[in-house]
């Protein structure tokens, strides 16, 4: 995190907004609550609280402007520059405007006034830009579904207010450090091959051009999925690509999302209502099979026939012995199927059913 | 230093500029310099900007430097004033 230059603060934590005029792209009440809820965000994590005056002159005022609007920072239409906000300070300070040329939204489309609100808050408040990829402070707009302060915004707020009066000291998702020993992932799958790694909100991605895995959020390919996702996998012959999380999923084609998705794995696949969630999946090209892992079971289906193998589900030890009864990931490379169970990684010959050798989870990352 | 520019075209010239201005301090630092000294003053705010958002340090406007400088953002700069 950063703090702004000079380390400006409010000197009283019992803090005024108002709201001055309105987006037309929002009914009022929802605008209300969004910027309420955008205050909560950094009153649950610190000792500062928010209250809404409706005239005169409150800490913080918010406005909806166009172009020049007098405060030497003009904005230029449509992109580009969303909002700005004021440090700490009298008059114009803690003051935040919006873009009225920007379309406000309170979902996945550009741009979800919930997420800019909340960030430019945290610049209200005495935070500068973080150069975290996951923060909210991070510059650039990225909206994942959901907006949450990370820990690295916690750590900033306190860092000037000090702790929050919460008895349970709130945590904030972190940005998963690749070579973090104790690092495990929640799917991986390979695409167009390169292999991706999902973590939480982000991805991981090793290829041959850099050297640094690059780490980014989700958001940045596929807003709609943007964070929990539970298995993936591509299926090749259609160049495709396949995101679960609960029971439903995605298929994506390079940045694309398919029309027509989600859908759900039991209409689509034929699992029973009992399977609630798909732990690990991967496509075996030689085959044309697809394996999915489902606690301590696993069940083949026919990418072709479009049906599942009957027989199924087997039991996990039985199909692949040696790599245990529960399977966190897995993905296949050079014909080897290579799975992933907290922080180990076990490369399997779906030939011989042999391991052949055993890894920590993040040994594709150089470190 | 020419290299810094002549690379990509007009309007990105533009952007890159504007850019820096907004969000990294370009010319308030240098108001009235000679073009050479701009010159030098870009390719360090080039570098800075670049190593903020973890891309590669070069100093030059590549296209992942381009694309990072076209996604929308924040008004306020990365930089202190």
């Amino acid at each position: 995190f950063v703090l702004t230059e000079g380390n400006p603060r409010w000197e009283h934590t019992n803090l005024t907004y108002r709201i001055e005029n309105y987006t037309p792209d929002l009914p009022r009440a929802v605008v209300d609550h969004t910027i309420e809820k955008a205050f909560q965000l950094w009153s649950n994590v610190s000792p500062l609280t928010f209250t809404k005056v409706f005239k005169g002159q409150a800490d913080i005022m918010i406005s909806f402007v166009w172009r020049d609007h007098g405060d030497n920072s003009p904005f230029y239409g449509p992109g580009g520059n969303l909002a700005h906000a004021f440090q700490p300070g009298p008059g114009i300070g803690g003051d935040v405007h919006f873009d009225e040329e920007e379309r406000w939204t309170n979902d996945f489309t550009d741009y979800n006034l919930y997420h800019v609100a909340a960030h430019e808050l945290g610049h209200s408040l005495g935070l500068s830009h973080s150069s975290y990829i996951g923060s909210l402070m991070y510059p650039t707009y990225i909206f994942s579904g959901d907006v949450q302060l990370f820990q690295d915004d916690i750590d900033g707020i306190q860092a000037i207010y000090g702790p929050s009066k919460n008895p349970i000291q709130p945590i904030g998702p972190q940005t998963p450090r690749v070579c973090d020993s104790k690092l495990t992932f929640d799917a991986i799958t390979t695409l167009r091959g390169e292999v991706m790694f999902f973590k939480d909100r982000f991805y991981m991605r090793v290829n041959s051009f850099y050297p640094e895995t690059e780490l980014d959020l989700i958001a940045v390919f596929w807003p709609v999925v943007a964070n929990g996702l539970e298995a993936a996998y591509e299926f090749a012959e259609r160049d495709e690509v396949r995101l679960f999380k609960g029971h439903k999923y995605w298929a994506v084609r390079g940045y694309d999302v398919l029309p027509g998705y989600p859908r759900d794995i039991y209409r689509s696949f034929g699992f029973p209502r009992s399977v609630k969630n798909i732990d690990a999946a991967v496509f075996e090209e030689d085959t044309g099979k697809t394996y999915f892992f489902v606690g301590n079971k696993y069940w083949r289906y026919d990418e072709y026939k479009r049906s599942m193998d009957a027989g199924y589900p087997k039991l996990i030890a039985d199909g692949f012995p040696g790599i245990g009864n529960k399977v966190d990931a897995v993905f296949q490379k050079d014909g080897f199927f290579h799975f992933f169970h907290k922080t180990r990684q076990y490369k399997f010959d779906p030939k011989t059913k042999r391991i052949l050798t055993l890894q920590k989870a993040n040994s594709w990352f150089n470190c | 230093f020419p290299a810094a520019t002549s690379e990509i075209q007009g309007q990105d010239v533009e952007m890159v500029k504007k850019y820096l201005e907004n969000y990294y301090n370009l010319n308030s630092d240098e108001k009235k310099t000679k073009k050479t000294r701009e010159n030098i003053a870009m390719v360090e705010k080039l570098k800075q900007m670049q190593k903020f958002f973890g891309l590669k340090v070069t100093g030059k406007p590549n296209a992942e430097t381009l694309n990072v400088m076209k996604q929308a953002r924040c008004g306020v700069p990365d930089v202190a004033e």
